[in-house]
């Protein structure tokens, strides 16, 4: 009998979800980096994961292209393939950190956590 | 350095993806990332000697706090509109403990900032605590001032605020213009202020002793720090405090292997 993924699918066939936020928890430990960030040493970043195929729903903000792009793929999957799940918003975290001379650093970086996905 | 080629896995050519399935390709890249072991208990060591300031605790703590609020940190007065806030601690020394200071000399190793990004804001933060035998009448007001070190020349004064001046306190002056110009003047040197306390009628110069501005036997925590607020223009990526991080170790290791009095150039940061 074809055993069950966990999300209780059969078994090598990717559902065929559509493009949504994803959760992605990240662990500067596990990176390595803790030797040099203070904090936060964990955090949550999300990611965009799922098919862009067509009809693309507003929610996933489309460019003109993807919307080109997912028509074509639509006609001739084998010709085109579908436009790309990705992030469509994103925010910043703070972090605080030693520098290269050992002085203690605060800074904003940009782009740091995904708040939406879209089809690109 | 040594060359490295990373092809992502193709779906056609299963070859390619065993070598990067599971656990192999998070072992690979842990290792690509993080620094070789000796590295680690290097920086694991000096991560474990550097103690972050309560301020920058509280900065740290403040604006990470506001943008789980949804709210953009930058947007703070405290933050001056800066998006990197760097702190550097005191380094200078007192000379003997017991002789009267009359001029306190602050020093800040600053080299670190980065060239291109716009100084928003510089603040000099002194922790003082005036001494139980210092005596004056009440009107009189004391003139703190920061001077040159190089010339002595008067850059800047403040009137303390003497009110309950027995608690401790965080005296806060602001340096920005100070710190402009004098970068602009020796960029790549150490920061330097000289400070003394004026009393008026008549003018006499006060041993900065009664006002806690000594150096001995003050702990990590309570040494006196520039901070600076800065907004660099393009866009930062995580990686350029890491690849830096590592390229200060490796000068450093090279430093080693070269054996002693021989001073490894510290890679300053842009170039």
């Amino acid at each position: 009998a074809a055993s069950k993924t966990r999300h209780g699918k059969r078994h090598g066939k990717k559902s065929k979800s559509r493009c949504s936020k994803k959760p992605l928890h990240v662990n500067f430990r596990d990176l390595g980096w803790d030797d040099w960030i203070i904090a936060p040493l964990d955090y949550e970043a999300y990611h965009c994961e799922g098919v862009c195929d067509f009809p693309l729903r507003s929610h996933l903000e489309p460019t003109n292209h993807a919307i080109i792009q997912t028509l074509m793929n639509s006609m001739n999957p084998s010709n085109m393939p579908p436009s790309c799940c990705a992030p469509s918003k994103l925010s910043p975290i703070s972090i605080l950190y030693i520098d290269s001379g050992n002085n203690v650093v605060y800074k904003q970086y940009e782009d740091m956590v995904v708040e939406s996905c879209g089809c690109r | 350095v040594q060359a490295l080629a990373i092809f992502p896995p193709k779906r056609e050519s299963s070859k390619v993806a065993k070598i990067f399935d599971g656990q192999e390709a998070s072992k690979y890249f842990k290792d690509f990332y993080a620094p070789p072991s000796e590295d680690r208990n290097h920086r694991a060591t000096s991560k474990e000697a550097v103690e972050p300031h309560d301020y920058m605790l509280s900065i740290y703590k403040t604006f990470s706090t506001a943008e789980r609020l949804g709210l953009n940190a930058s947007f703070f007065r405290s933050s001056k509109a800066a998006n990197t806030i760097a702190s550097f601690v005191d380094s200078g020394q007192d000379d003997l403990p017991l002789s009267p200071l009359r001029r306190q000399r602050y020093l800040f190793d600053v080299s670190t900032l980065s060239e291109k990004a716009e100084v928003l804001g510089a603040e000099l933060r002194i922790y003082t605590k005036v001494s139980g035998n210092f005596r004056i009448s009440e009107t009189e007001p004391v003139d703190v001032q920061l001077l040159s070190c190089h010339d002595q020349q008067l850059l800047d004064s403040k009137t303390l605020d003497l009110q309950d001046s027995h608690r401790p306190k965080w005296e806060v002056l602001d340096v920005w213009e100070i710190f402009k110009e004098l970068q602009h003047l020796s960029r790549g040197k150490p920061f330097c202020l000289e400070l003394r306390a004026v009393l008026d009628t008549p003018e006499r110069e006060l041993d900065l002793q009664l006002l806690g501005l000594h150096r001995h036997g003050r702990p990590q925590q309570k040494k006196a720090i520039l901070v600076v607020f800065t907004r660099s223009k393009k866009r930062q990526t995580l990686f350029s405090e890491r690849r830096e991080g590592r390229a200060l170790l490796g000068l450093e290791r090279k430093a080693r292997e070269r054996g002693p009095g021989v001073k490894a150039s510290r890679r300053r940061r842009g170039t």
